[in-house]
């Protein structure tokens, strides 16, 4: 089964379109591994992405580097997969 | 396992497996009114199963809602679970449903992406797309939202078989996706067809492929409107509303695109809640309040189609 300790997922603001598109550069770095969960689209919606944990550097470096804000909306995927299937096996107990 | 879909738990997420099951109890407890019909197989060779709602008639106008298709967007199968379970409590008690049942069919496909949705409790939670094979590439999946003959091959979807938004060698290529356009062909009937994903909070319509308006736009944004105000008075979610283009991006072999294509006019997209924290990974706690105050704007809609005979 996949593992997903570390990964972040980050909430990006993106104020125009040229940062929209600065985004859009970083969606193609296929070497990081990066998974869209809300894509980049009009400016000012959120930009949320979930990074593996040996790209979260790289991205922050990039993001901090183009004035693009970011939060970190999920500190680790893992932790809420682990609850998630807690609550499913409690159920199922 | 549940003996009835009164002791089925809706504020968990369950397996294929349960679903399944959950749906065969359904049926068995209310032969009157649901069946379940095959509509496929999917590319792994698993049954594509859509539960059928109707009080009678021969192939009347139906209202199809699908949940699902991107495999990881777990709160839809769930809420599609907790529709189907509403529409037999609801007919015959609420004056609405039972209006729009005495009229129309509903047609509710819960798990529409089988073979993806199986691989999130196996393999990969994250999983979107189908689990085909491409010739060429040791990537797998294709993204069952950019499959559809409405645009495709267009901007807005991705030709390269290792992204989250492939669209497939071809149109329909997804025998999840072609099982759909051949029974909504065979029906012809169909009125409405909402297919609901997760998340975002948005209520989208056609057009996702181009940006010139579509013909019916101003009925589709007034009816979306009343449609997420009803969403938004119980718990006071709030959703956007437009079309997929202005609204989101540009998106090409979408399947409401398609459906629209078709002339069906209602034709509409459901991004549901995450209140801005989860995404994906929305706890099971909120499954019911999603899936109530989705029932609440699914309601709006067919109830508006029933009222507006095209």
């Amino acid at each position: 089964k996949e593992d997903f300790v570390g990964h972040q997922v980050l909430r990006i603001s993106a104020a125009d379109e040229a940062q929209v598109q600065k985004v859009k550069e970083l969606e193609d770095l296929e070497h990081l591994q990066l998974d869209f969960w809300r894509g980049p689209g009009q400016p000012g919606s959120p930009i949320d992405v979930r990074v593996p944990f040996p790209s979260i550097q790289a991205v922050k470096a990039f993001l901090e580097a183009h004035g693009l804000g970011y939060t970190i909306m999920i500190e680790d995927v893992q932790s809420l997969l682990d609850e998630e299937q807690e609550q499913m096996f409690a159920f199922q107990a | 396992r549940s003996r009835s879909t009164d002791t089925f738990n809706y504020a968990t997420y369950h397996t294929l497996e349960e679903i399944y099951s959950f749906m065969d109890m359904l049926v068995a407890e209310h032969p009157q009114l649901v069946s379940k019909l095959q509509i496929g197989n999917t590319y792994e060779g698993r049954p594509i199963y859509v539960l059928k709602f109707s009080t009678g008639g021969n192939n009347r106008p139906a209202i199809w809602i699908d949940t699902g298709i991107h495999s990881r967007e777990w709160v839809t199968q769930a809420s599609g679970v907790w529709f189907a379970k509403k529409i037999t409590q609801d007919y015959g008690q609420d004056f609405t449903l039972t209006a729009i049942l005495d009229s129309m069919d509903i047609f509710l496909e819960i798990v529409t992406n089988p073979d993806g949705f199986a691989f999130t409790h196996s393999k990969n939670r994250m999983w979107r797309k189908t689990r085909s094979l491409t010739p060429g590439s040791s990537c797998v999946g294709v993204d069952p939202n950019r499959n559809w003959d409405a645009g495709f091959g267009m901007a807005g979807a991705s030709s390269n078989p290792c992204t989250d938004t492939y669209r497939g060698k071809f149109a329909n290529s997804e025998v999840e996706v072609k099982s759909i356009v051949d029974f909504v062909k065979s029906h012809g009937n169909i009125k409405a067809f909402i297919s609901i994903h997760s998340y975002s909070q948005l209520l989208l319509y056609p057009y996702g492929y181009k940006a010139e308006p579509a013909p019916d736009r101003d009925e589709l944004d007034q009816l979306a409107k009343s449609a997420v105000t009803a969403l938004a008075s119980l718990y006071g979610t709030k959703f956007k509303y437009g079309s997929i283009i202005k609204t989101i991006y540009q998106a090409s072999g979408s399947t409401i695109d398609w459906t629209y294509s078709q002339g069906i006019k209602y034709s509409y997209t459901f991004e549901l809640r995450d209140t801005g924290r989860y995404g994906f990974l929305l706890p099971a706690s909120q499954i019911v309040p999603t899936a109530q105050e989705t029932w609440l704007a699914l309601r709006t809609i067919m109830e508006y189609t029933l009222n507006h005979p095209y």
